[in-house]
């Protein structure tokens, strides 16, 4: 199993056709490896971004100096992903 | 799971006890409910629709899938609770009993089966499907990239590592080539639905292009209604738009496909989310989320009973 221990999901809400661009921007940038859950389109939307752990500091960064909104959707989507994994070995034994 | 009343629907389970519970659903509803091999998937595993008929050669007829997304669990786990709803609410539910009287319907639960065993097995976030790209070490394709419609064009990616890789042609992966013979073959279906998670949105044609297709103005009626719906139960809000116009660019989309070829009622939902958990939505949320799309799916097929063409 791949693990994705420490990795973030970081929920981003654009405020401006400039963040819009900006997000674009990150998207085109494989570095960081970022896994777009939802894409930049318009501020109607609300940004979703699976992070790994080693970027998190990184995007973190990128996203405050821009001043673009975010909070943290989900903290460490390995233990969302335990508790999920979990759930379907429970039910799969019952 | 041998016995279709133990079966627990608010639970996320493997390709192969949905297949299992397939056959005793098919067992409990002999004459209505039958299981179609459409094809063969990358890896060698079946590919099925379940058709819901009572009868008839070729009837007008209504394709949904779901889980063409390997990771959108929640959109495979809904299909699975609608076709029992859609089962055992024939000959109790008149409207259902009589949809069912006048048209087929064609129900794909695991449309990307490899992607989801893969997504079992090896990487929960797999999206793609999992052939292998001639000279690339990355895998798969995205199967909801590679359909003639615009295929190539903005909003899918000719990068075979990326996860919108439009894949070599269209129609490269088995997956989308065994839907796209099916209806084909068929030649009567008259709406064509995709069922993906999550950000709460129903989508019609196109993605391809920004322009509005002829029957944009029925559609986002229908949208609408539909969505109305499905939000009575539980206040779940939703967008309506075309998929240019409120996600972005995207070419090579299934419902684009069926659009061009002339099925009118194309759409596509995207299902719920709490705006929390992504495509990690709680087993507890699947019943839910099924609920509250199935009113929102029998309005779109209610309409499609009522307005042939």
């Amino acid at each position: 199993h791949k693990l994705f221990i420490g990795d973030q999901v970081l929920r981003i809400n654009a405020e401006s056709e400039e963040h819009i661009q900006l997000l674009k921007e990150l998207e085109d940038d494989e570095g960081w490896e970022l896994d777009f859950w939802t894409h930049p389109a318009s501020t109607d939307l609300p940004v979703d971004i699976h992070v790994p752990f080693a970027s998190l500091h990184a995007v973190k960064n990128f996203l405050q100096a821009h001043k673009i909104p975010f909070h943290v959707m989900i903290n460490n989507l390995q233990e969302l992903l335990d508790e999920e994994q979990e759930g379907v070995e429970l039910n799969a034994m019952q | 799971e041998r016995n279709a009343r133990s079966f627990n629907f608010g639970a996320y389970h493997t390709l192969d006890t949905i297949y299992s519970w397939m056959d005793t659903l098919v067992a409990a509803h002999p004459n209505l409910v039958s299981k179609v091999q459409i094809g063969t998937s990358y890896e060698n595993r079946p590919m099925y629709a379940l058709k819901f008929s009572t009868g008839g050669n070729k009837r007008p007829a209504i394709w949904i899938d779901a889980g063409i997304h390997a990771r959108e669990w929640v959109s495979t786990a809904s299909a699975v609770w609608m076709a029992d709803k859609m089962a055992t609410d024939y000959g109790v539910d008149p409207s259902v009993t009589s949809l069912l009287g006048q048209m087929d319907v064609y129900l794909s639960i695991v449309t990307n089966p490899d992607g989801y065993v893969y997504t079992h097995t090896s990487d929960r976030m797999w999206r793609k499907t999992r052939s292998v790209n001639t000279g690339s070490v990355c895998r798969g394709v995205d199967p909801n990239r590679n359909w003639d419609a615009g295929f190539g064009g903005p909003g899918a990616s000719k990068n075979p590592c990326s996860d919108s890789y439009h894949g070599p042609h269209a129609h490269s992966e088995i997956e989308v080539k065994n839907v796209v013979d099916l209806v084909q073959s068929h030649g009567n279906f008259k709406a064509f639905i995709s069922v993906h998670a999550y950000s709460q949105l129903l989508m019609y044609p196109y993605g391809y292009s920004c322009t509005s297709v002829p029957h944009q103005a029925e559609l986002d009626s229908v949208g609408r209604s539909a969505v109305q719906a499905l939000s009575s139960l539980y206040g779940t809000s939703y967008k309506v738009g075309s998929i240019c116009k409120i996600i972005y660019q995207a070419s090579g989309g299934s419902i684009d496909w069926s659009y061009d070829i002339g099925i009118k009622y194309s759409f596509a939902f995207e299902l719920r989310d709490t705006g929390r958990y992504g495509f990690l939505l709680p087993a507890n949320q699947i019943i839910p989320t099924a609920s509250e799309t199935w009113l929102g799916l029998k309005h779109i097929m209610e309409y499609v009973r009522d307005h042939p063409y």
